[in-house]
């Protein structure tokens, strides 16, 4: 078992129910009645005492019970049903210490059926974090964070050994002549480390917001936006790391001093290596670090144009998740590579060069490009983004979007002219 | 199938952070999740769940990921501890 860290200094607390299931079968009363069975599972194993306090909705309490969906004001939403079924808050001196949250997009029953979560089992769960369990990795144990179905009879149901240990290690034994269980403070989490004050980096708080990067990369699940010596990060959820941008040679270890931008980053797929290109060179990171023999020349990549010049630059990489294979893109052209196998020297496909122009309807000339979400590319230019859905090369019209908008946390652009449509530029647009 | 599987790993990394098997992005220190990292994050929410451990995105993997469930995270402070251990040793 697992603990909290954190417990009761009572032994006699209070519990009221706020709301009630709105998609279910069970009435209020039973609610009451299974919650309080819930409770008791766990006052019959140590030293506790629970009490309703009348009145629904007015009546706080210590472990106060309701059931909500999607965001309800705690700062950790639902997701509708299936996914998380309920949570609860650890015991403390905070208003919401022991609050009890159900999903109410899930349909709540007793012992119903496989399309129905057992209200009762999920209860005993949760009110074992209200007390100040974490969840257990043991079999059997209800603190595991998995739902697995009714537990059986609310009148018959005793916790299983390792959930009896826990609950007694915080409150001890019922009929133990040492009230407060072996340990009365459980250990807590070490202290924090002080914080250490942190150099913040040059640019403005909002300059994240003038778009024009000049290289976007997926690395790992988050969106890499890199624009002169300075990167911003986000999440998958959409969050931002920080508002404010890091230093790129900070976090990329072995660039040159002095990096004030770079042309082109991409993941490679069969190894995960993270290539950068900065004008005639390239890196290879392995994470953060940049890997011993590097830089090397971009001649290593065999890309000629049909006068046979060799290229001084790429302008955006990236890997096309709905064939794998590899893109960089340089002067309006591109070449394709099959990076499955080798990672030595590269030799593009057969047939390449091909014009960017190939992308119907995205910036031929664009800033970077890279794959996202269901397998759709995004090209990145000044301060848009376009989409081009799984697989499709030759989209009727794609509309750009805002890239600082959707993507990093900014305010929607003024009411300006948007820009042509790189693939048809007599068509008029009103996205935005 | 390509863009299913990067969708799959991108919802597998999110997967592991929410439930406290990989640190959360600090805005302090900026680290990258490494390839290693995410893999014993794997391992670590297999042994959790009582499966194999493989350290891959396996079909058990994805099904337990998509079995309903508590939203409390499995590792509490889990970063903070693996730093401590470090000093220590």
């Amino acid at each position: 078992y697992a603990l909290s860290g954190l417990k009761w200094h009572k032994t006699d607390l209070t519990w009221s129910v706020h709301s009630y299931p709105s998609r279910s079968n069970v009435s209020p009363e039973q609610v009451r009645t299974l919650l309080a069975h819930a409770l008791k599972a766990w006052s019959d194993a140590a030293p506790l005492n629970f009490r309703q306090l009348p009145g629904d909705g007015a009546a706080g309490g210590d472990i106060r019970v309701s059931f909500a969906s999607l965001l309800h004001n705690d700062g950790y939403p639902f997701d509708g049903p299936g996914g998380t079924l309920a949570h609860a808050f650890f015991p403390g001196l905070d208003e919401v210490s022991g609050d009890t949250h159900f999903d109410d997009h899930e349909t709540w029953s007793y012992r119903g059926g496989d399309s129905t979560t057992d209200l009762f089992t999920v209860a005993v769960h949760e009110f074992g974090h209200a007390l100040g369990l974490s969840h257990s990795s043991s079999d059997p144990s209800i603190m595991r964070p998995y739902y697995q179905g009714p537990v059986g009879d609310v009148a018959q149901y005793k916790l299983d050994l390792d959930d009896r240990l826990a609950i007694q290690q915080l409150y001890g034994a019922r009929g133990d002549t040492r009230p407060g269980g072996v340990n009365p403070d459980p250990p807590l989490f070490p202290s924090p480390l002080p914080p250490r004050p942190t150099r913040l980096p040059e640019p403005s708080f909002n300059e994240r917001c003038q778009g024009g990067f000049d290289a976007v990369a997926n690395i790992r699940g988050e969106v890499f936006f890199f624009r002169g010596a300075h990167f911003w990060r986000t999440k998958r959820d959409g969050s931002l790391v920080s508002l404010r941008p890091a230093l790129i040679t900070n976090f990329w270890m072995g660039l040159p001093t002095g990096t004030n931008k770079v042309d082109a980053v991409y993941e490679r797929k069969s190894d995960s290596k993270i290539i950068f290109f900065i004008g005639s060179q390239y890196w290879v990171f392995s994470d953060t670090k940049v890997m011993s023999g590097y830089p090397r020349p971009l001649s290593d990549w065999r890309m000629t144009t049909p006068s046979g010049a060799a290229l001084d630059r790429v302008d955006a990489a990236f890997v096309w998740a709905h064939n794998g294979k590899t893109y960089l893109f340089s002067g309006g052209q591109f070449w394709r590579f099959d990076e499955s196998q080798k990672t030595g020297n590269q030799e593009p496909d057969p047939g390449y060069p091909r014009s960017n122009h190939l992308w119907t309807g995205m910036p031929t000339h664009m800033d970077d490009v890279i794959t996202w979400g269901e397998g759709d590319a995004y090209f990145f230019k000044d301060d848009f983004y376009w989409v081009l859905k799984d697989g499709g090369m030759n989209q009727e019209y794609v509309s750009p979007k805002a890239t600082g908008m959707d993507w990093l946390r900014c305010p929607g652009p003024p009411p300006t002219a948007a820009p042509q449509n790189p693939g048809k530029p007599k068509e008029c647009i009103c996205a935005l | 199938r390509a863009a299913a599987q990067s969708n799959q790993y991108s919802r597998a990394v999110d997967w592991l952070s929410r439930y406290g098997y990989l640190p959360p992005p600090d805005p302090l220190t900026s680290k990258l999740q490494t390839k290693e990292g995410i893999e014993q994050a794997i391992r670590v929410m297999q042994r959790f769940g009582g499966i194999q451990e493989t350290g891959i995105i396996d079909s058990e993997t994805l099904k337990l990921m998509s079995t309903p469930r508590c939203s409390l995270p499995d590792i509490v402070g889990g970063e903070e501890m693996r730093r401590r251990r470090r000093r220590k040793r």
